[in-house]
């Protein structure tokens, strides 16, 4: 579990910042594992020195994914391409990638020729079409995305999924966060338990407009 | 930038899953603002793998059940960000009554939620009502000022366009020394209503963005 202080020590603030008192005193809280789920985490050093910043999850095949995007004109390369594929299917199963750092956005085609990369390189690695692996990329905006940095730690992390991860994937997306968030809910269909885990990151440039 | 993911073992077909994401992320990420600016990079994705049970019929109890279970998990996340609002200190809420319709609701919601100058009052736990006034007059939505009414929590302080007679400005003040708070405005004109979420304003969100690219 995130402690307070210790999240608020990789904040990359120059100016020493008081702890929130809005952050939550228990920490991350214990999310179900949700089956069917599995995460890994990689420090690719995007960024952001001395922690993660690179998350997987990997859906098992058969799953199905929907989604909300920005509706900003300016939007990332990494989101013009979930839109694209946010309306496939395949029973192939799905894959998301995310990296912390940098937002991959208004760099033009060469931040759409990183998006390809990374889903090239995610769809070798997990046995997946690209059309199935879903990426964000998060942080400073107009910098071109070292995208050979993450593909060079997907090994790591293809090798390293597993089911239990996800408290560990929200700490990877965080950029100004001083805390990881995540929740969970479980209702009962017919005495058999359905779950549902999620996580997220954000703490400024925060007033959503999606669709 | 705000990011989410959800992960579900429940198995139900892509078209009623988007539908319902959809739908709650209209009430709830949609409705939360820390700074009023809106990113290049924001998303929601929601992935359900089948390894569950399957929901039935869509108008079913069960899918109604995960519905609100996946509304509450949304609503949560949102709530998560909006606390973690660079530099915030303070979590608010604001509910908006009595409006021509929703839609106009929805403008003097984020009016006073987006204003700088009442986060920055709320930051400094200054009952600074009158600019909520402002912020109602300002939004584009159809509003009477002499049916408009204020309150904090449950605390009356303007109602048809007059100071509420019984408002006491120590009250308002300890009020705002909270951390929780509650604006609401009544509109008088209508049944629109709406909802939304932000945080105050304070020097800790300039010590995090003056140099964050730098």
């Amino acid at each position: 579990m995130a402690k307070v202080s210790e999240a608020a020590s990789i904040a990359p603030a120059k100016t020493p910042m008081p702890i929130s008192p809005l952050a939550p005193v228990d920490g991350f809280p214990d999310l179900s594992i949700v089956p069917g789920v599995e995460f890994a985490t990689a420090s690719a050093g995007i960024k952001y020195k001395g922690r993660t910043d690179v998350m997987l999850a990997r859906v098992a095949p058969g799953s199905v994914l929907a989604g909300v995007f920005t509706r900003s004109a300016t939007r990332a390369a990494s989101v013009l391409d979930c839109q694209a594929k946010i309306t496939g299917t395949g029973a192939e199963g799905a894959a998301i990638l995310v990296n912390s750092g940098n937002a991959n956005a208004f760099t033009g085609a060469v931040g759409a020729a990183s998006v390809d990369a990374i889903c090239a390189a995610v769809a070798e690695r997990l046995s997946l079409p690209p059309t199935r692996v879903f990426t964000a990329s998060t942080g400073v905006i107009g910098q071109p995305l070292p995208h050979d940095r993450v593909i060079a730690a997907l090994d790591d992390l293809s090798e390293g999924l597993h089911p239990d991860g996800i408290a560990d994937a929200a700490r990877a997306i965080m950029t100004t966060d001083t805390y990881a968030k995540g929740t969970s809910a479980v209702v009962d269909v017919d005495g058999t338990p359905v779950t549902i885990a999620g996580i997220a990151k954000g703490s400024g440039m925060i007033a959503p407009d999606m669709a | 930038t705000m990011l989410v993911y959800i992960f579900t073992d429940a198995k139900i077909a892509r078209a009623p899953l988007q539908r319902m994401v959809a739908r709650a992320a209209d009430k709830t990420f949609n409705c939360i603002t820390v700074d009023s600016d809106t990113s290049t990079s924001d998303m929601v994705l929601v992935a359900a793998t089948g390894q569950g049970p399957a929901l039935g019929d869509l108008r079913g109890s069960h899918a109604r059940a995960f519905e609100r279970a996946l509304h509450g998990v949304m609503l949560d996340l949102a709530h998560q960000v909006v606390r973690d609002g660079e530099g915030a200190t303070k979590f608010v809420e604001v509910s908006v009554t009595g409006a021509k319709t929703n839609d106009d609701a929805r403008k003097v919601a984020l009016a006073i939620a987006n204003s700088p100058l009442i986060k920055t009052a709320i930051a400094g736990e200054d009952p600074n009502w009158g600019r909520v006034v402002m912020a109602v007059g300002k939004s584009g939505a159809a509003a009477d000022r002499d049916r408009l009414g204020i309150s904090f929590g449950d605390i009356q302080v303007a109602v048809n366009g007059l100071v509420s007679p019984d408002y006491a400005e120590e009250d308002g003040a300890a009020y705002m020394r909270g951390q929780e708070l509650k604006i609401g405005v009544q509109l008088g004109l209508g049944r629109g209503v709406a909802q939304v979420w932000t945080c105050d304003l304070t020097h800790g969100y300039i010590a995090i963005n003056a140099d964050y690219r730098s």
